[in-house]
């Protein structure tokens, strides 16, 4: 997380640490699922990882329910039984973050408390969370000032209008090759250091859903063009509520 | 002469019948029928030469050293003694018969063909026991106390308390080994009401099936020989039941009514070599024997239809209130019938009813319950409330609620009767200590 604060205990008790390959996020949903992104469990052009998810079940580690990497480990992991890679990812596609969400299911289900808490789905019809300029928080122990974080931190940041993604994306360089779907929108500010970055990933876009009082998560941090230099990329949760209810529900 | 062979009933004819008999012929027939019979003789047919006192030809009969009578002649003749249908019966169980012919049987020169006669005999039952049939020097003695007369003889038998003699006649005091099977009936010291024989060892034994229980009741008069102060030194009435004495009676005070609540009694009678009191009688009666009226051990506990009274074979059935159980030992039961024994016992004890116990509740995973009433109270009608470890979790129960209580069948139903544990779901996007920017 760049230009973020140190996250309280308590702020953002969803926040899963995991490290697969390598750091990333999640969040957890009820009390026994965590909520990512795909390509943390299978990397963008990665050689050689066969995609075999019963091998990287037994070899992830998910820590929760503290904002201190060193406490999360000392905690311990929990241990993960099943994962689900949305079928429309595709890990052979490098410009492509279409489908970038996944769900592993853990062995145990964990016992919840004031630092470890499920974040909410949002309703299927309420698109208001994406409108342009609609701001949600992002926390996240991913690379700040080019350091790994070791404590939570979190952004608050704005949704953005598609176009101005879409204008902004071409206007980069390596971004003209980038795919930018309708199942994902994009977030943060053009010049103002405040994004997230590498080992964010996973993590969820929250936003505060002022009628129910709720914290719901609208997007799962995806890509981006390098970090702090522009709008962030974000998984559209919206669009994979069947998907996630029917792997969760079936369950 | 031709002794007839001893059937029971035959034909004698006239030699040659029903040709004409032969001149000169004398025949004689000695019927012979078993001992208990008497002889009925008639004739068929009888046709004889008549004569006056049937001096020619005639039939003579003979029974009992009796002369019968003299016949001969034609049915119808003014001469000689016909016989018609006359039935001769003897008083034993012999008849001699003789027929006799003389040289002729003509008539003005001419020869008359008399066929002769045929009779009929039958042996005929004598009842030994009709008094007229015993004749004055009737070698047989009479039976002393009953006679049974049956087709062919008869037979003697004595009056409860006696025992036919070897002579098969003569009745002698036996009451030794009186049985009696029936479920009611009278018994009585020998002669009773006349006094009682001497030297008596009396000894009645009624036995009826198991589960019955005799009642003994003396009917007037009662009259043992007693003794002012000693107590029945003379002459004992005992009664046991199972070989357990319930008393020893004499005197003129009658023991009235006796239950025994046995299906067996022996009456055992003892008197010494003098005396003239009357004896005793009892008329005995059973019922089915009586068990004790069943009491419940404890408030919770149902008799169902409790009888007045409970006899042998009878039976009642126990239930609890609802949300008790009926235990017995430590055993739980699903139902309970006792059954009144032949020995007037029950053939279980009466169980007891304890209050339903639901055991502690299903733990609620991420949450807990709690005694609405008395804490860790289970018992029946208890109630608890679930919760969950809110704001964390949030309770998601059936239509019937977070309370469960504990129902008769000893589990834990909420208020629509359900046994379904209630669940804590997870609480999403509610952090204790929420993001909250403040300095704008």
């Amino acid at each position: 997380i760049l230009g973020g604060k140190r996250a309280a205990l308590g702020s953002f008790p969803w926040q899963a640490l995991t490290h697969i390959h390598g750091r990333g996020g999640g969040a957890l949903l009820g009390d026994r699922w965590i909520l990512t992104a795909a390509h943390t469990i299978l990397p963008k052009g990665a050689v050689g990882s066969n995609g075999d998810l019963e091998q990287l079940a037994q070899e992830a580690n998910v820590f929760l329910g503290h904002t201190s990497v060193e406490e999360l480990h000392r905690m311990g992991n929990h241990p993960v039984r099943r994962i689900f890679i949305h079928p429309d990812y595709n890990p052979n596609d490098e410009y492509n973050f279409n489908g970038d969400i996944a769900l592993m299911e853990l062995k145990h289900p964990v016992t919840l408390g004031p630092t470890l808490l499920p974040i909410c789905l949002p309703d299927s019809a309420n698109t208001t969370f994406y409108r342009d300029g609609h701001m949600g928080y992002v926390s996240g122990f991913g690379v700040e000032k080019n350091f790994i974080s070791n404590e939570l931190k979190y952004v608050s940041l704005p949704s953005i209008a598609r176009d101005t993604c879409r204008r902004w994306l071409l206007s980069k360089g390596t971004g003209k090759r980038m795919v930018f779907s309708e199942n994902m929108f994009c977030a943060g500010f053009p010049r103002v250091i405040q994004d997230t970055c590498q080992g964010d990933s996973g993590s969820v876009f929250t936003v505060l859903d002022a009628q129910s009082g709720r914290w719901v998560a609208t997007g799962i941090v995806s890509w981006g063009i390098g970090c702090g230099k522009g709008y962030g990329f974000y998984t559209k949760i919206i669009n994979y509520l069947d998907w996630i209810k029917g792997i969760v529900r079936e369950d | 002469s031709s002794p007839v062979p001893s059937k029971l009933y035959g034909e004698i004819r006239s030699p040659g019948y029903p040709k004409p008999y032969p001149n000169n012929n004398i025949s004689t027939w000695d019927i012979h029928i078993p001992k208990g019979y008497v002889l009925k003789l008639t004739f068929r047919y009888f046709d004889l030469e008549p004569s006056e006192s049937c001096f020619y030809d005639y039939v003579k009969i003979k029974a009992d050293k009796k002369n019968l009578g003299r016949y001969c002649g034609q049915l119808g003749s003014n001469t000689g003694n016909h016989p018609g249908r006359k039935e001769f019966v003897s008083k034993g169980n012999r008849m001699h018969l003789a027929f006799h012919s003389d040289f002729s049987n003509e008539d003005n020169g001419t020869v008359i063909p008399y066929k002769g006669f045929l009779a009929y005999y039958q042996a005929v039952d004598l009842d030994e026991c009709d008094p007229n049939n015993a004749d004055e020097k009737d070698e047989r003695p009479q039976c002393q106390h009953f006679c049974h007369n049956y087709v062919g003889g008869y037979f003697c038998s004595c009056r409860a308390g006696y025992q036919l003699q070897s002579d098969h006649h003569t009745c002698k005091v036996e009451c030794s080994s009186e049985l009696f099977t029936e479920a009611s009936g009278y018994l009585s010291s020998p002669e009773y009401p006349q006094p009682y024989p001497e030297d008596l060892q009396c000894n009645y034994s009624i036995r009826l099936q198991k589960g019955l229980s005799i009642i003994l009741k003396f009917l007037e008069p009662f009259e043992i020989d007693d003794h002012q102060q000693v107590h029945c030194p003379y002459d004992q009435l005992k009664i046991q039941a199972r070989g357990r004495e319930i008393g020893e009676f004499c005197g003129k005070k009658s023991p009235g009514s006796i239950e025994t609540n046995s299906n067996e009694v022996d009456i055992l009678f003892f008197t010494d070599e003098s005396g003239f009191s009357r004896g005793w009688k009892i008329h005995y009666t059973s019922e089915k024997i009586r068990c004790p009226q069943p009491v419940p051990l404890d408030q919770f506990t149902i008799i169902t239809d409790m009888q007045p009274v409970y006899q042998f074979q009878d039976y009642f059935v126990v239930s609890c209130k609802t949300g008790y159980n009926l235990i017995q030992g430590n055993q739980k039961l699903l139902s309970f019938t006792a059954v009144c024994q032949a020995d007037g016992t029950w053939h279980q004890s009466m169980p007891r009813c304890e209050i339903v116990k639901c055991g502690t509740p299903a733990n609620l995973t991420n949450g807990a319950f709690s005694y609405v009433n008395k804490p860790g109270n289970d018992n029946y009608q208890s109630v608890i409330a679930y919760r969950c470890n809110e704001p964390y979790y949030h309770i998601v129960t059936g239509t019937g609620g977070e309370r469960f209580t504990c129902s008769p069948e000893g589990t834990w139903v909420d208020q629509d009767g359900q046994t379904r544990t209630p669940a804590c779901l997870p609480v999403c996007g509610k952090p204790d200590n929420p993001v909250t920017e403040i300095q704008r």
